[in-house]
């Protein structure tokens, strides 16, 4: 069985916000560790990934490793019934069909109970290679929003360059062009006046261009977490990183575009 | 121009 008590409702609400338009249903993997998820887009070209480790849940008990198929809409419309500051429990009995939601107001005064029916998905694993990148950007995530919202409006993918004076987004289109520069926080000759928390770690420069509008679903993880971290190397996938707290993350991987 | 790569190009299945 599985019974996971997580304090705070709105985590769960978040989450399941920032991947229910790239992925319609998916395997929740639950293991003594805690509660994970991995699935593909329809196109192959992005990856949604999470984990919530054990510890963030208090209790947590999982006898057996277990995948429970999850449709993200139903789950999403169940969650909308939870109130932000909700105590959630996740609960499975072994072999039963449907998984169980309690949501505890903080008085503990109202109960609810929702059960969701669950799904025989035969899901593909990747192995994603272990590998070090080449950049590694940490950024503002609402500014994050705001780039990709605001070149959006100029085309369809963004060329994103990592140097050692900041990151740049770029994007064009048929009726013009337009650029974000951020420059790194504290450069000596930015000094009091840089763009908060952004910061380049790099080995050499990298150029990619993504398409924007899987980076504008990618920001609906922007409300987890106030800062995002984008590792690139050039021409592999990216991958971008919102912490949950300390008790997880939600990663997405995009494939790159690359030049004909 | 570019093309839209796949992650299947760089991902394997376990």
């Amino acid at each position: 069985m599985l019974e996971a008590r997580l304090p705070q409702a709105s985590i769960l609400k978040k989450i399941v916000e920032s991947v229910k338009d790239l992925v319609s249903q998916a395997n929740f993997d639950c293991s003594d560790s805690g509660i994970s998820f991995q699935a593909m887009d329809e196109s192959n070209i992005a990856l949604s990934s999470f984990l919530l480790r054990a510890d963030g849940f208090d209790p947590y008990r999982c006898d057996r490793n277990l995948s429970l198929g999850i449709k993200f809409a139903s789950l999403s419309k169940i969650l909308k019934c939870a109130g932000n500051d909700d105590v959630v429990i996740i609960r499975y009995m072994d072999d039963a069909d449907i998984l169980s939601l309690v949501f505890e107001s903080p008085n503990n005064e109202r109960i609810s109970e929702f059960d969701i029916k669950l799904l025989d998905i035969d899901s593909e694993y990747l192995s994603i290679p272990d590998q070090e990148f080449e950049c590694k950007v940490k950024m503002s995530s609402s500014e994050f929003s705001r780039i990709c919202r605001d070149l959006m409006t100029i085309g369809a993918s963004v060329v994103i360059d990592a140097t050692k004076e900041g990151v740049k987004f770029s994007a064009t289109g048929d009726d013009g062009s337009g650029s974000v520069l951020l420059k790194q926080s504290g450069s000596i000759d930015n000094e009091g006046r840089g763009v908060v928390g952004t910061s380049v770690e790099m080995v050499e420069p990298v150029s990619l261009e993504l398409s924007l509008k899987y980076l504008n679903n990618f920001t609906k993880a922007a409300p987890l977490s106030d800062s995002v971290a984008i590792n690139m190397s050039n021409g592999i996938p990216v991958m971008f990183q919102f912490d949950v707290g300390d008790i997880g993350y939600i990663r997405y991987f995009l494939a790159p575009q690359i030049k004909d | 121009k570019s093309s839209q790569a796949s992650l299947m190009n760089f991902f394997s299945k376990k």
